[in-house]
């Protein structure tokens, strides 16, 4: 997968 | 993690737990929004559907967990325990107007066509505007409990810590992530009237009133 679309944020 | 989305995320925190108090001390959800927490139920479950099929970090299960409880407990307790305090005349922002245009933007701009990631794009954009029907009740009655405006204040400033986190991120991870920025952005536009009023009012010891 792609960087941004690892979403580790809240 | 950095210090920015540290901060963001516990002014988060602080958000819902000044909320929870307030609903607890004063035994009231007068000047709250039922369709406002009723979009936060639907951004966080939307969102933290991964908690149950992928790992991040123990921080992050804790907190994904923390927000849907304590929006479904807040959502249960403006329904049935507090219910009578609760006005729905003032209370009639379209949501319709809000959750359409998010469907349909998540369905054109999202990271790949899937259930989870169109979902995922959809909580972001639904979560930009789901202050909306709160901050047009306020426009409505012109006024706010002072332990309301910093619940507002909280949950405006925590979105408002992401965006220098995005470009930290950007610098020293080389991530960016434009979904999330984009909303974020408008998001925290959003406040700037509230925040205006919070800091010049609120701040300096008076009582949160909008001009007439």
């Amino acid at each position: 997968l792609p960087h941004f679309i690892q979403h580790d944020e809240l | 993690m950095n210090f920015f989305r540290l901060l963001g995320d516990l002014s988060h925190l602080a958000s819902i737990l000044i909320l929870l108090h307030k609903i607890k001390t004063t035994r009231s959800c007068r000047g709250l929004s039922f369709k406002t927490q009723a979009l936060y139920v639907a951004v966080f479950i939307t969102r933290y559907l991964d908690l149950t099929y992928r790992w991040v970090s123990l921080y992050n299960f804790v907190m994904k967990l923390f927000f849907i409880g304590s929006s479904c407990a807040t959502l249960y307790l403006m329904r049935y325990k507090y219910c009578p305090t609760h006005d729905p005349s003032i209370d009639t922002f379209k949501i319709e107007y809000l959750v359409g245009p998010c469907a349909i933007l998540a369905l054109i701009f999202n990271y790949k066509f899937s259930v989870s990631e169109v979902l995922w794009s959809f909580s972001i954009f639904l979560e930009s505007v789901a202050i909306l029907p709160q901050l047009f009740m306020l426009q409505r009655t012109g006024e706010a409990e002072t332990i309301t405006t910093h619940y507002l204040a909280a949950l405006g400033i925590y979105r408002a810590f992401y965006i220098p986190n995005w470009i930290y991120r950007y610098f020293t991870e080389g991530v960016v992530d434009p979904i999330a920025i984009v909303a974020g952005i408008a998001q925290t536009g959003l406040y700037l009237d509230f925040f205006y009023v919070y800091f010049t009012k609120v701040m300096q010891g008076e009582k949160f009133e909008l001009p007439a």
